[in-house]
């Protein structure tokens, strides 16, 4: 454990947070891609499968039942609690353009031909791109609500300190894991347009639209 | 035996 995985933990801890309180409080799900938040509850659940195997310890136990609960709090809030503020015409991205490929790459590139193994490798390349929906959401509407520009900044935050913590294990640890690290690469580089919309707008006070 | 293999991040 090294300062940027925790502060990566903690960041995607808020992130979590932040996105299930604004709904709670708002009542609604308006501007939320459910799409994302049913992919990301499957990146827990085939991530999370060694909970029934092998025990890290007990911070690392209590941070995936978090993050698995939370997951599925979300997803029931926006398709069951909040359902009628959700804005389905605009999540219209097809999933099946994410996981049929993902799937396959998990089966050809991974660290071992096991089953467990393979959901891992699954959830990892799955949640480099489980923001996509989202993403694609916002530019089709042109706008998101600053709250959840501080949900995606958190979420994306979390991945730049990983990948700080993995040149950080490299030199300290001999570690490297070289599937996460490339899927982490092409999770951090797709929030950089976004990045870079929330530090010019958001950060001086602006609501983040984009240009028609 | 296949290698075990930890994953201890989250």
């Amino acid at each position: 454990m090294n300062v940027f995985r925790l502060t990566g933990d903690l960041s995607h801890l808020a992130a979590i947070i932040i996105l299930l309180l604004k709904i709670w409080k708002s009542r609604s799900c308006a501007g939320i891609s459910g799409k994302s938040q049913i992919l990301f509850a499957i990146v827990f659940t085939t991530r999370y499968l060694d909970l029934l195997t092998s025990f890290i310890s007990l911070y690392n136990t209590s941070m995936k039942l978090i993050y698995v609960g939370c997951a599925y709090a979300t997803v029931y809030l926006i398709y069951v609690k909040f359902r009628a503020t959700y804005d389905g015409n605009h999540d219209s991205f097809r999933v099946e353009f994410l996981i049929v490929p993902v799937g396959g790459l998990a089966v050809l590139i991974n660290h071992s031909f096991a089953p467990l193994e393979i959901l891992w490798t699954f959830s990892i390349y799955l949640e480099s791109v489980a923001i996509l929906p989202q993403l694609f959401m916002i530019s089709k509407t042109g706008e998101a609500e600053t709250i959840t520009t501080h949900y995606l900044f958190c979420l994306g935050l979390y991945r730049a300190l990983y990948l700080f913590n993995w040149v950080w294990r490299f030199y300290f640890e001999g570690f490297f894991d070289m599937i996460a690290i490339v899927a982490g690469l092409v999770q951090t580089v797709l929030y950089c347009d976004f990045f870079y919309l929330y530090v010019t707008k958001v950060l001086k006070g602006k609501k983040l639209s984009l240009p028609a | 035996h296949a290698l075990e293999i930890h994953h201890d991040e989250l």
